[in-house]
């Protein structure tokens, strides 16, 4: 990406980066997530972009395959009717795979999808973005529209990619869709391959712990892979978190510190400043609403969201004669991709577009077909009031890009806590990391002819995650997935949304926290857990697991309440009287230490931590409880939050805590 | 009759898949340094435990006369893909070796 580097302090001098040897190492030095493979398993890859490229100026910078890597590429693809291109990877693109049984095969994806590839090559741009966010090379010069962002990088700009396609693309590049069987059969090829990573930025089940692409993170886990899945895109409405599985990270969107600002001026002096990528100014020129501007016999509402012909039925809703040469207030319509209405002005004449959403969503820097604004739906009435006035005119500013600006925030469409399933007792998503206006390579084809565009989604914030999950696995190469997770929840810091952080609405935002690479290297504690515990706690949540194993872990010993995982955040889902829970930590620095407890929030219960200090030796672990007690002046019902923090005077290890209290 | 028509699941069995395996003579051993999978794809202990996982499943699917497998998973996901009628999903589901039967969802970009 072309700034969330910076932000997150990659290239800090003692950031990760410089850490590793830098983020393209030397001769004989590797750099940062040398060789580690993240498996990317989405929409495909666009091989020719230099984020992917084996080499510098010509010179081979990666050597083969990383040590054990077993990953082949597909056969070499298709293009038109009777020739094959060249084989579609290199030593920094490892693997390039396809999966679609699901849609009866190649001739089933020529019928239904007869633009996309027969062949790992993508379409969409999805899985070229997320690719390249989490382990593109560094230092790549940015082309097209974005060319004033720079350079991009990868987070891990030295890791390796192996690419799964197994998401198709709709024609218009809006999105890419696929099957659970495809998606499996990927997992499953990428755990057999060797990945050290996987980055999931699809959506998932909110209800099912044992859904079969979660069981397959399951046992990718307990093989020693990392994995990053979106939170999902349904915020700001609460419980809709998605990808349930404790034993995967369920990544939360935010923004970042660089400013996209905007602005449109009327004719009557009123300035109404959003987001824009507008390379010059336009106007003043007179200003039409879409609703105004419609052909005959299209609908108001298709013709206030300015549709194109390819989301109206194949016939346009602007009138070319009523929009040549004008600015169109344009809605936010529905699932269309944002940029479809400009380029519908565009088609019909227009010189600009003020673009206003329809509800409370986020605002998107797009690269648009003519010069727009985005703006908040609160301005969408004294906009439209205006511009049915006569003589209504507008000027659209040129955008100021620039970084440093506040963040990060939740992105409005981060899907919330609570979790749905577990009942509370699990808490998701686990961490906030950027998510929204993210620049990276694409495919050209379903976006427009460029080759980088800026996206945003949970798709973008998971392979930050990963690219993080690799870079840590390289600084740290015996940590356990669940160990480089930890360190990266127990480290977060608040989002700035306004919430304190014992409010369990930020909590449900944020879960731990956002991402911070640097603390995340040198977390003093983490908690572990393994298959065993991902058992109990399956038996302890849900009945689809066989008897025996949960009688025999129960008669070891092992406690069945899903609260009592051994994860780095706490959640109880009814608390009844007084509940005590269990946590073990490992001391992963290379000094004994001791740690002290603190609690803060929980208002109305009372909460014992027991012991209250641990002295943990190097590689050691120890255990704690912490009673939780319901009060008189406890609310009750309501969901109530606090944090819990270990600190030793050089680490502090912080645990969110979530909770509904019965009485 | 429309709820009679075949559609595709997701078979898993209950045996565990290749990367959680630890039986056999051999035990199956890191390959790697660091991270990844625990299995070699190649090692021979590894192909007889996946042939196994794959003659299960077979049988599984024989004993419903289902339709012709998409994939059989083995390493993370002991499993597979078949189209199959409501009714062969409810009768592999009351096999004892079958874990659950989830019909194929459809999936998106986040």
């Amino acid at each position: 990406t072309s700034s969330t580097e910076g932000f997150l302090g990659l290239d800090d001098e003692d950031g990760l980066w410089a850490q590793l040897g830098g983020p393209t190492g030397g001769k004989k030095t590797p750099g940062a997530g040398e060789d580690i493979v993240i498996g990317v398993i989405d929409s495909g890859i666009w091989p020719e972009v230099a984020s992917f490229s084996d080499r510098s100026d010509k010179k081979l910078v990666y050597q083969g395959k990383p040590q054990g890597f077993r990953g082949t590429c597909a056969s070499a693809e298709k293009v038109g009717d009777d020739s094959w291109d060249a084989n579609l990877c290199n030593n920094k693109l490892v693997t390039a795979q396809y999966f679609n049984a699901a849609w009866g095969g190649d001739e089933g994806v020529a019928q239904q999808l007869p633009w996309e590839f027969l062949s790992p090559r993508d379409y969409n741009g999805h899985g070229t973005h997320t690719a390249s966010t989490a382990g593109g090379n560094h230092g790549v010069d940015v082309t097209g529209p974005a060319a004033p962002f720079g350079e991009i990088s990868g987070i891990a700009p030295r890791a390796r990619i192996a690419a799964y396609k197994a998401l198709w693309s709709v024609e218009d590049g809006s999105t890419a869709t696929g099957y659970t069987s495809d998606m499996v059969a990927a997992i499953d090829k990428a755990v057999a391959d060797g990945v050290d990573v996987i980055n999931y930025s699809v959506s998932g089940s909110s209800t099912d712990f044992l859904e079969p692409t979660e069981a397959a993170f399951l046992n990718a886990a307990a093989a020693g892979i990392f994995i990053a899945a979106s939170a999902g895109n349904s915020g700001p409405d609460a419980a809709t978190v998605a990808h349930p599985g404790p034993w995967l990270t369920t990544v939360a969107a935010g923004t970042h510190d660089r400013t996209t600002t905007g602005a449109v001026v009327l004719g009557n002096g009123a300035r109404f400043e959003g987001v824009s990528l507008s390379s010059a100014a336009v106007g003043p020129a007179p200003v039409i609403t879409g609703a105004a501007a419609r052909l005959s016999g299209v609908s108001i509402g298709a013709g206030a969201r300015c549709y194109p012909a390819s989301d109206n039925n194949g016939k346009p809703a602007l009138d070319p004669a009523k929009v040549a040469g004008k600015i169109v207030l344009c809605e936010r319509g529905g699932d269309i991709a944002r940029v479809n209405s400009s380029r519908a002005v565009a088609e019909a004449g227009g010189v600009g577009m003020i673009f206003v959403n329809a509800f409370g969503n986020s605002l998107n820097a797009d690269f648009h077909s003519v010069p727009t604004v985005h703006l908040q739906d609160t301005e969408w009435s004294a906009i439209s009031a205006y511009a049915a006035t006569a003589g209504a005119t507008a000027t659209i500013e040129k955008a100021v890009i620039a970084n440093g600006g506040t963040a990060p925030f939740t992105a409005e469409f981060s899907s919330r806590g609570p979790l749905v399933a577990g009942n509370g007792d699990v808490l998701k998503p686990d961490v906030i990391a950027p998510g929204q206006d993210i620049l990276a390579a694409v495919a050209p084809p379903g976006q427009g002819g460029m080759d980088f565009n800026l996206m945003s989604g949970t798709s973008m914030s998971a392979p930050h995650v990963a690219g993080l999950a690799a870079l840590l696995q390289d600084l740290h190469p015996d940590w356990s997935p669940m160990a480089i997770k930890s360190a990266l929840m127990t480290t977060g810091s608040d989002v700035l949304d306004g919430e304190a952080n014992t409010d369990p609405n930020l909590i449900f935002k944020q879960g731990a926290g956002h991402v911070q690479p640097t603390s995340a290297a040198d977390p003093g504690l983490v908690y572990e857990s393994g298959v065993d515990d991902w058992t109990a706690f399956l038996c302890g949540s849900t009945r689809s697991v066989s008897g025996t194993a949960c009688d025999d872990l129960e008669a070891g010993g092992r406690s069945l309440d899903p609260s009592d995982l051994n994860t780095p955040s706490i959640g109880i889902g009814l608390l009844d009287g007084t509940q005590t829970v269990t946590r073990t930590v490992t001391n992963v620095d290379d000094e004994a230490a001791t740690y002290s407890a603190t609690v803060s929030g929980l208002a109305g219960v009372g909460v014992t931590v027991e012991p209250s200090t641990l002295t943990v030796a190097p590689g050691e672990t120890a255990s704690y409880s912490v009673t939780f007690a319901v009060g008189e002046e406890t609310q009750l019902f309501d969901y109530l939050a606090g944090q819990l923090s270990w600190t030793d005077g050089t680490h502090t290890v912080r645990s969110p805590i979530v909770l509904r209290a019965k009485q | 009759s429309e709820a009679a028509q075949p559609q595709t699941y997701i078979v898993q069995m209950g045996p565990a898949p290749v990367v959680a395996y630890e039986g056999g003579e051999k035990g199956l051993k890191s390959t790697k340094p660091r991270g990844g999978a625990k299995v070699d794809p190649a090692d021979p202990a590894v192909e007889a435990y996946s042939t196994h996982l794959k003659g299960q499943q077979r049988a599984a699917l024989a004993k419903v006369k289902g339709g012709k497998p998409s994939y059989s998973y083995v390493y993370s996901f002991n499993g597979f893909a078949a189209e199959l009628t409501p009714a062969q999903a409810a009768e592999l589901e009351a096999q004892p070796d079958v874990v659950s039967v989830h019909p194929d969802e459809a999936v998106e970009t986040d």
